[in-house]
């Protein structure tokens, strides 16, 4: 069927696509890829860890919904430079961003994730799981770093990785979409130029459905940190309260 | 839009300060 569909897409208009969205990726990415190759070996030392691991559970959750706040904003940036998004109604382009950002955000991640001593970019300097450990949520950053390993094994290119962060961005399923059909018709166009970069490539044929595959694990995540947030909010109400507005925003139910 | 209004904003107008 997406073979039907691909004909009616004329691959002038594939690449189209393909440039706008990887530009649109490459023009919001927090870190440039030199910056991320420069910092990849600065490791937190053993004392800078057990300062980390010495915080109050509040003071890291704090710093970890500062970090995500901040990269929300990349990613709100970055849909509105794929073509087409702006184009759909606001409460669309806000449940999408809403449903999505955490997502976009876990496929970001690998950029700044290093597979060969499972250490990952916090605040400036490389780490491993142990670094968030006052925050009280080992199985969910378990999850991450788990999710963190599997995609950097399909070792995607840049195009791949901003192609299907708009792929999943723009997914016709989140609940109370008005035009879903609008949102289906542009994630079609985006995963048909993402099988063509795959096949650019000549790498493995099932690259794509490898990649579709990571898609539960991440929406398990993004439960699991609602889950963690909320029962967190019970427990320190005010820390809470004083979260950053816009990761509020996007997680309060 | 009350309650997403910084989500509004940020789709209105400006990008992050160091983009």
């Amino acid at each position: 069927e997406s073979s039907q569909l691909a004909a009616e897409i004329s691959s002038l208009e594939i690449d189209r696509i393909a440039q706008n969205v990887v530009k649109s990726h490459l023009e919001t990415c927090q870190y440039t890829t030199e910056e991320l190759k420069r910092l990849a070996w600065t490791l937190y030392s053993p004392e800078e860890i057990r300062a980390l691991q010495s915080k109050s559970c509040e003071a890291m959750w704090q710093q970890c919904s500062l970090q995500i706040s901040n990269a929300i904003q990349y990613v709100v940036e970055f849909a509105k430079r794929i073509d087409g998004f702006m184009e759909l109604c606001q409460n669309d382009q806000i449940i999408l961003l809403k449903a999505g950002c955490l997502e976009v955000l876990l496929i970001r991640m690998i950029r700044a994730f290093n597979p060969l001593n499972n250490t990952v970019l916090f605040e400036g300097k490389y780490g491993g799981v142990q670094m968030f450990k006052s925050l009280g949520c080992d199985d969910l950053i378990s999850a991450i770093f788990e999710l963190g390993r599997n995609l950097c094994r399909l070792q995607l290119s840049d195009e791949e990785l901003a192609l299907f962060t708009a792929a999943v961005l723009l997914s016709p399923d989140r609940p109370w979409l008005t035009e879903s059909k609008k949102v289906q018709k542009l994630q079609d166009k985006i995963y048909v130029a993402l099988q063509h970069e795959i096949q650019k490539k000549h790498s493995a044929e099932d690259k794509l459905s490898k990649m579709v595959s990571k898609l539960p694990l991440m929406k398990t995540i993004c439960n699991l940190h609602l889950d963690k947030m909320e029962f967190f909010r019970l427990l320190h109400p005010e820390t809470a309260m004083n979260f950053p507005p816009l990761y509020k925003e996007v997680f309060n139910s | 839009t009350e309650r997403h209004k910084i989500l509004h904003r940020l789709l209105q107008e400006g990008s992050p300060s160091d983009i």
